[in-house]
């Protein structure tokens, strides 16, 4: 998953 | 950014703006539920707590803010503003029955075990089924304002597009965040039925009634 980095949606 | 994304988005905007607008133009809040209003405003405070701890975008943080101070001005102007206009007794729908599954289901269904993670994760299964009280109230009353139903589409079109943003986001860029795209499935079907009776009443210039 892309958990480490920040989300980019809203 | 792709354009299902910001149409998403825009989409997610109009929504908000198209309410806040409705209420004040019409001093009214007849018709909307404001429990529904105090799950979105739940959604976006325990979402947009990263605006304090990442930076993604001005355009980010931006509509971020705008969400936020939409939501709370919505609820400012439905309970306080213009609470004699407020139909509670149609807007009954108990809302803990979504507040604490979403809760529960944060804690056994996260990516990580952060504080931050898990209130993003828990805002996220929240929005999904945040429009429950305000579908359930146009059934009882069993109508909804042309304008109220505008913006239930606005609102519906938002995730059903971010589908579209996903799918185009895992051939790009092999995005995939099985959290969000279930949440969001599951919310765009919760409208479906709505979608249904917009495209086939509201757009021919009938007013939104159930049978």
């Amino acid at each position: 998953s892309k958990s480490e980095e920040p989300h980019d949606e809203l | 950014m792709n354009i299902f994304r910001l149409s998403g988005d825009l989409s997610h905007l109009l929504a908000i703006l198209l309410l806040l607008v409705k209420i004040w133009k019409t001093r009214s809040c007849a018709g909307i539920s404001g429990k529904s209003q105090i799950l979105f405003a739940i959604v976006y405070t325990t979402r947009y707590l990263d605006l304090f701890t990442s930076f993604v975008s001005v355009y980010n943080s931006f509509m971020k803010v705008v969400f936020l101070t939409a939501s709370y001005g919505t609820l400012y102007l439905m309970f306080f503003k213009f609470k004699p206009t407020y139909d509670h007794n149609h807007d009954s729908f108990r809302i803990l029955y979504l507040i604490i599954p979403s809760l529960v289901l944060s804690f056994i269904i996260v990516h990580v075990y952060t504080v931050m993670e898990i209130l993003w994760t828990y805002s996220i299964y929240l929005e999904a089924v945040a429009i429950m009280p305000q579908l359930f109230m146009v059934s009882r009353t069993g109508e909804a304002e042309t304008i109220t139903s505008h913006y239930l589409f606005a609102l519906g079109s938002y995730r059903a597009l971010y589908i579209l943003n996903w799918i185009y986001r895992y051939y790009t860029e092999d995005f995939l965040d099985m959290i969000v795209i279930i949440a969001g499935i599951v919310q765009t079907i919760l409208y479906c039925d709505f979608f249904y009776l917009y495209i086939t009443k509201v757009l021919k210039g009938k007013r939104l009634s159930l049978p």
